[in-house]
């Protein structure tokens, strides 16, 4: 689903924000 | 299945895509859904999350979005 989509996007951001 | 994957995420399926157009975080999560490449959802976002710390992209915001890409 297209809110699965977005949580895992949000999850992978959050993951490269700590490396950014 | 696993054996039913059509789709494997490598470093390399990932830099292909980036060398031929920016994308987002969300384009390439959209290109190895979980469906095709029989990983789950968490070890996709970090699998791929590995991949693009590696590979180091580079960024730009085009309409707001944060995109990654690579040169050759």
């Amino acid at each position: 689903s297209s809110s699965e989509a977005d949580k895992m996007a949000a999850a992978l951001e959050a993951e490269l924000n700590d490396f950014m | 299945t696993p054996s039913s994957s059509d789709v494997q995420l490598t470093e390399e399926a990932v830099r292909r895509y980036l060398i031929r157009k920016p994308m987002t975080t969300k384009d390439l999560l959209k290109k190895f859904q979980t469906k095709r490449t029989g990983l789950s959802s968490e070890q996709t976002v970090n699998v791929l999350a590995q991949i693009l710390k590696r590979l180091n992209p580079e960024r730009k915001s085009i309409g707001d979005k944060m995109h990654f890409y690579l040169t050759e």
